[in-house]
């Protein structure tokens, strides 16, 4: 069941350019079809995918060849295959195609196609990967990968290059463990992320862009204890991996407890109900909910009492609830902490007349030039509103905005937004409660009365 | 929504996270935007990939079947003007409309809803036992003039701030309600006069619900919807 892709890193929207090298020429396949072509030969080192025609090019190079150079391009995947790109060294390293040519003690490796200092049987050929003067393990020596060396006294030496599941170690759940292990703690090969078979699954990578769901190497997408992997064995849905845990453990950052930031995985109050008034329960209790959030397991994640936490990224605080019959409850009720600048100046009114300096966004973003057509295409400018004093990138009110000055901004992201200036405290806007004159409206707010909500 | 009943709310939709989990509600104001609260949004450029609105149906996690639901994904968060607990989310693609998907009016701005209109709160949170929460629940609530509540409160309320009187029976919003409409029925058409916020505690008996004022960032809405 495993997918040749297994044996690629891919990287999406790119292109691999070789200087002085004519392109390769294009087959018809899918990237699956381009591995397994690629898998089997010996040139192939990495293949260019597009997606829509299905189309392929075998490379004979990878990024760190001489002369090439990665370039964006919507219209190709790049799959290089792993034995050239990894860092660290998978079993005895004995299929390491990596790029390091120093040995442990620091000293220049000799090419391999040169007999000195050290004269050698170990000649190189298309097979065995013996290039340039890399460390590298043609003898399969249980130490990994060497070298014969450039100094005369020192024969070889190992290159000392850590296996892969010690090269990066993870902190408390390994949710940002980024390494390369693709094996789990049984030894069973990793299913790639974005494919779904053998095991249908829905972390999409696409679908979970900051979870680093790259290749078939093991993550934690959903806060369990450690990394882990769906696996290319059709009877294992999913196993975890064995990866090292970091000595040091990172310091809890931007911790609050008062109100919460962004999903308030750092929140660590002592709010312990929910809003509907129903206690929480405690985390190591497992009554009247069984849970997996065993505060043991999740060391970093402050589970203590029965307070509101975030310990697996979902979008606020929350807690089980004492009531068997509501299993969780988000914590809205916690405020969110103020993310806006300090004003700076203040306006009266709504604005209109401010004619200050202040050209930065509430949100601490640079104000677009008023004149500038880029990076939004202004509607109001120093044309059409001449008499709105539109200089420079000032926050101004052209359009009477009653919420206050504002600009458009250089976030391509954000048209507009409103800047970090308050209004004056003596500044008086009129009160809205008063009486409305007659309103229309027109195709909205209309629905089928007679639709009659019907049962199972 | 606590002491409901089943009904329907065609501009009501359910924004859904990554695992397709229901969290919180919004108002359809036009094809492709839908109105809601920041509090269920980690932050006002927040990456929502793999997040959607699900529309049309009256269930929370309605069956493949479901001739009507609409699943469409978020493509963009905008924060309303300081302090007015709104924001607005754009969708991939317009949302069809049909019997099921509607949308739903815009007051006229800083438009005053006159007290005692009866109003409508709807969504697929928590029911505290009063209704099936699996589907989409409705109360009625009738609004309570600002001066009135400004009393029942201490003075502690803003005119970006609308009120419901306080019912003897236990009715109001709750968890996974928030950032869903206050839909007030104003010259034969249903406005969304109010959004839901998080409060500290759901439906409660002796104290008026809060709501933020929509008519106050009329003005905004069609600004965002414009640029």
């Amino acid at each position: 069941q495993r997918s040749p892709l297994n044996d690629f890193q891919r990287l999406r929207a790119t292109e691999l350019l070789a200087v002085a090298a004519d392109p390769p020429p294009r087959e018809q396949g899918s990237a699956e079809q381009c591995a397994q072509r690629c898998a089997t030969s010996l040139a192939c080192r990495a293949f260019h995918h597009d997606q829509q025609s299905q189309l392929c090019q075998l490379l004979p190079w990878t990024q760190h060849s001489l002369r090439v150079q990665l370039q964006k391009n919507i219209h190709y995947d790049l799959y290089q295959k792993k034995d050239y790109l990894r860092d660290c060294i998978v079993g005895d390293g004995s299929s390491y195609r990596g790029t390091r040519a120093t040995t442990e003690k620091g000293l220049r490796c000799q090419h391999w196609q040169s007999m000195t200092p050290h004269d050698h049987r170990f000649l190189p050929s298309p097979r065995n990967g013996l290039e340039e003067n890399y460390c590298r393990n043609p003898d399969r020596d249980k130490r990994g990968p060497w070298c014969y060396t450039v100094d005369p006294n020192v024969r070889h030496q190992s290159c000392g290059i850590k296996k892969c599941e010690d090269a990066v170690c993870m902190t408390c759940n390994g949710e940002d463990y980024r390494g390369t292990v693709d094996h789990t703690e049984s030894g069973t090969e990793c299913q790639r992320w974005d494919l779904q078979h053998p095991h249908k699954h829905p972390y999409h990578p696409n679908k979970y862009p900051d979870k680093g769901l790259d290749d078939n190497y093991c993550r934690n997408p959903d806060s369990s204890e450690r990394p882990w992997c769906y696996t290319t064995d059709p009877g294992q849905e999913r196993e975890f991996c064995h990866i090292r845990l970091c000595k040091k453990q990172p310091r809890p950052v931007n911790v609050t407890t008062g109100c919460f930031r962004g999903k308030g995985e750092s929140y660590r109050g002592r709010v312990n109900v929910t809003v509907s008034g129903i206690p929480c329960q405690r985390w190591d209790s497992q009554v009247p909910h069984k849970h997996n959030f065993v505060p043991e397991k999740y060391p970093c994640k402050d589970l203590k009492e029965n307070y509101c936490r975030n310990p697996d990224g979902s979008e606020a605080p929350w807690c089980f609830t004492a009531r068997p019959t509501v299993r969780i409850a988000f914590c809205f009720h916690i405020r969110r902490c103020p993310d806006e600048q300090d004003a700076q100046e203040c306006y009266h009114g709504h604005g209109k007349h401010y004619h200050g300096h202040v050209s930065k966004t509430r949100k601490g973003i640079t104000c677009q030039p008023w004149a500038a057509q880029t990076p939004h295409v202004p509607q109001i400018s120093p044309v059409t509103h001449p008499e709105a004093h539109l200089e420079e990138n000032y926050c101004r009110n052209p359009d009477n905005d009653s919420h206050g000055p504002w600009c458009y901004t250089m976030d391509p992201r954000t048209p507009f937004d409103y800047c970090a200036i308050k209004p004056c405290s003596s500044s008086q806007v009129p009160s809205i409660l008063e009486n409305a004159d007659a309103v229309a409206f027109e195709q909205c707010g209309q629905r089928d009365e007679m639709l009659q909500w019907k049962g199972r | 929504i606590v002491g409901g009943q089943p009904g329907n709310s065609p501009w009501t939709v359910s924004i859904r996270n990554r695992e397709g989990v229901h969290f919180c509600g919004g108002s359809l104001v036009k094809e492709q935007w839908v109105i809601s609260t920041p509090q269920c949004f980690s932050s006002c450029d927040a990456d929502l990939t793999g997040y959607e609105v699900q529309l049309g149906t009256l269930f929370r996690d309605p069956g493949p079947g479901d001739p009507d639901q609409q699943t469409i994904p978020i493509v963009r968060i905008v924060c309303g003007p300081s302090e007015s607990q709104l924001v607005m989310l754009k969708l991939a693609r317009p949302a069809t409309l049909n019997r099921r998907v509607a949308l739903i009016c815009l007051p006229p701005e800083r438009y005053v809803v006159p007290a005692g209109t009866v109003c409508e709160i709807a969504g697929w949170g928590e029911t505290r036992g009063t209704a099936d929460s699996s589907v989409l629940n409705v109360a009625q609530l009738p609004v309570l003039a600002h001066e009135d509540c400004k009393k029942a409160l201490r003075g502690r309320l803003k005119e970006s701030e609308l009120c419901t009187t306080p019912l003897r029976a236990g009715v109001g919003a709750c968890e996974g309600d928030y950032g869903g409409p206050l839909a007030c029925l104003t010259a034969d058409c249903w406005v969304l006069e109010g959004v839901i916020i998080p409060s500290r505690v759901c439906a409660r008996t002796d104290q008026p619900a809060l709501f933020i004022r929509v008519s106050l960032y009329v003005d905004w809405i069609y600004k965002v919807m414009k640029m």
